[in-house]
C-alpha cells in the first residue's frame, strides 16, 4: 500500500484538487484508493456531497477513541463511497478544529492515522491525504503516516515565499521525527499566458530542480465546474487539460515510486 | 476615520487581494490609507517587498508590549511606505503564528488592534485589515476594531458552505461580544464562462442577497501580474477589468457607508 500527502501551509493552491484528480485516476485505472480527508473545513467531504458538520463517522473518532485510550473496533463505518468505483473516502468532521486545542499538549497522538493506515494495509493499494492549511496535529499525523509528499505550490510570485516557510517546516518536523521525509513540489495553476506564471515557474526550476516535478497542472476552469457537478474532473471531462496533467502526474508518480 | 476588515476562514479567496486593491484605489482618489497585515503568513507584507520573516517593528509588536503590560512610545516605527503615494502598511511578523499558542487562554487580549487603531485616528481616513485564513486571536482582534467587514467569497460551489461556517462563527462572536458586525459578502473569482460560477453567484443571490455587494470580481490574469511586479493591480493597469471591479467596490462602500 503507498501512502501520499498532500500538504502546503498555503490556502488555495489545489491541495484538494490534487488529492481528488490524482485519487479519482488511480481508482479509474483499476486501483483501491482511500482518500483521507484531515482538513476540519472538509473540501474533499463537500466535494463528494458529504456534510462534515453532520458526519458521525470521521477522521475524528480515530483521534476519539485514542484520546479516550480506546481502538475503534472496526474501521469500516469510517469508509464511505465517493460514487466513482474503487474510490473511498475517510470524510473530515468540523469537530476536527477542535483537536488542536484538546490534544496538542499530549504527547502521543502523532501517530493515530499510521496506526489506522496499518490496519487497512490489505485492503487498499494508494492512500491519499489531503491537509488543512495549518501546521498541527493532523498535519503531523499525515506526514509521519506517508512515504511520500507531494506540495502543490502556485506558479506565482508570492507562492515562493510560502514554499521556503513550508520547506523550513518540513525540516524542523523532520528532524524532531530524526527522519527526512521524501517529498516533490507540483506547479499548479500555471498560466502561459502571464509572465508571473513563467518566471514563477523558472524560479521554482532555479531553486528546487532537484525536487520539482518536470510538468505543471494548468489552469483550467473544468475543475470548477467539475466541483459543482461533485465528480472528479477525469469522471466530469476525460478529456479536459486539467485531466491531462494529473493524468500525466500519476504516471510520473507510478514511475518514481517503484521501491515503495 | 473609516475601518474595515476583510476575512473569510477560507484560503485563497481573495483576501489579500482585496485589501491591496481597495487600499491603493482610495490612496489614488487621495484618500490617507493604512493597511494592517493581520496574517503571520504575511502575504500582504510581502506583496510590497518587505520580508515578514525579518522584520522587527510589525503588529506582532503591539501584542508583545501588551504581553509585557506596556504600551508603545510611538506607532511611527510599525508605519511602512508601500511604493505607493498615501498607501501605508502595517506589516505583519511570521511570529505572529505563536500569539494563539502565547495568548489564547488570557483574557483582555482581543483590542489591542483597536486601541492602537484610536491613536491613529487623527493621521489616516481609511484602515483596512488583512486577515489569515483561521480563528483566533488576531481574527477576534480584527472583528473588534471594524465598523464594517467584508467577507470574499469565491463563485464555485464548495465556498458556499464555507460562507455559512464563516457566517456560523461570526454569530458566535457577535453574541460574545453583545452586537452583531455588520457584513458584505464579496463574489470573487467569477469566471462568466462557467456554469459553476452563475450557479454559485444566484445562489449567494438566494440565500444572502441582503448582504451581497450587487456585483462581481472577475477572475483577471492581470492580478498575477501585479503581484509579480509588486504593485496594486491599479497602478499596474488602471484599465484591467479587475482594478474596474474594485474601483467600482470602492464606489459602492462609499457611497453604503455614510453614517461611519
Ligand atoms: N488548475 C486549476 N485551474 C483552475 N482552478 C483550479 C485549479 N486547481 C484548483 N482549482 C480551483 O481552485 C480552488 C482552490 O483549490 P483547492 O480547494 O484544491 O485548494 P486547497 O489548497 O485545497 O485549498 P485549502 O487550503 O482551502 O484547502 C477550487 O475552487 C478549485 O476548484
Ligand atoms: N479575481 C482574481 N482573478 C485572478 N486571480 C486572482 C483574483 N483574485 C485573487 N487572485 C489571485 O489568487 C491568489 C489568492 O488570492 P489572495 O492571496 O488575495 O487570497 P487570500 O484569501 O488572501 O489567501 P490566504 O487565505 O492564503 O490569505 C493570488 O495569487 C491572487 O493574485
Ligand atoms: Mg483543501
Ligand atoms: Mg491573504
Amino acid at each position: 500500500m503507498k501512502v501520499w500527502t498532500v500538504s502546503n501551509q498555503k490556502g488555495g493552491v489545489g491541495k484538494t484538487t490534487t488529492v481528488v484528480s490524482v485519487g479519482a485516476i488511480l481508482a479509474q485505472q483499476g486501483q483501491r484508493v482511500l482518500l483521507l480527508d484531515l482538513d476540519p473545513q472538509g473540501s474533499m467531504t463537500s466535494y463528494f456531497r458529504l456534510d462534515p458538520d453532520g458526519i458521525e463517522y470521521s477522521v475524528y473518532k480515530l483521534f476519539s477513541a485514542r484520546a479516550a485510550g480506546q481502538s475503534l473496533a472496526a474501521l469500516d463505518p469510517l469508509l464511505q463511497p465517493t460514487g466513482v468505483d474503487g474510490l473511498s473516502l475517510m470524510p473530515a468532521s468540523t469537530a476536527m478544529a477542535t483537536l488542536d486545542r484538546q490534544l496538542g499538549a499530549r504527547g502521543g497522538m502523532g501517530l493515530v492515522i499510521a496506526e489506522a493506515l496499518n490496519r487497512l494495509s490489505d485492503r487498499y493499494d494508494y492512500v491519499l491525504m489531503d491537509c488543512p492549511p495549518m501546521l498541527g496535529i493532523l498535519m503531523v499525523n499525515a506526514l509521519a503516516a506517508c512515504q511520500q509528499l507531494l506540495i502543490p505550490v502556485q506558479t506565482e510570485f508570492l507562492a515562493l515565499k510560502g514554499l521556503e516557510r513550508m520547506l523550513h517546516t518540513l525540516q524542523m518536523i523532520g528532524r524532531s521525527r530524526g527522519r527526512t521525509l521524501d517529498y516533490t513540489i507540483i506547479p499548479t495553476f500555471f498560466d502561459r499566458r502571464t509572465r508571473a506564471s513563467t518566471d514563477a515557474l523558472r524560479a521554482m526550476r532555479d531553486q528546487h530542480g532537484e525536487r520539482l516535478w518536470s510538468r505543471v497542472i494548468p489552469v483550467d476552469t473544468q475543475f470548477r465546474e467539475a466541483s459543482r457537478a461533485g465528480v472528479p474532473i477525469s469522471v466530469y471531462n476525460p478529456s479536459a487539460r486539467g485531466t491531462e496533467a494529473y493524468a500525466s502526474l500519476v504516471r510520473w508518480l507510478l514511475a518514481s515510486s517503484p521501491a515503495l
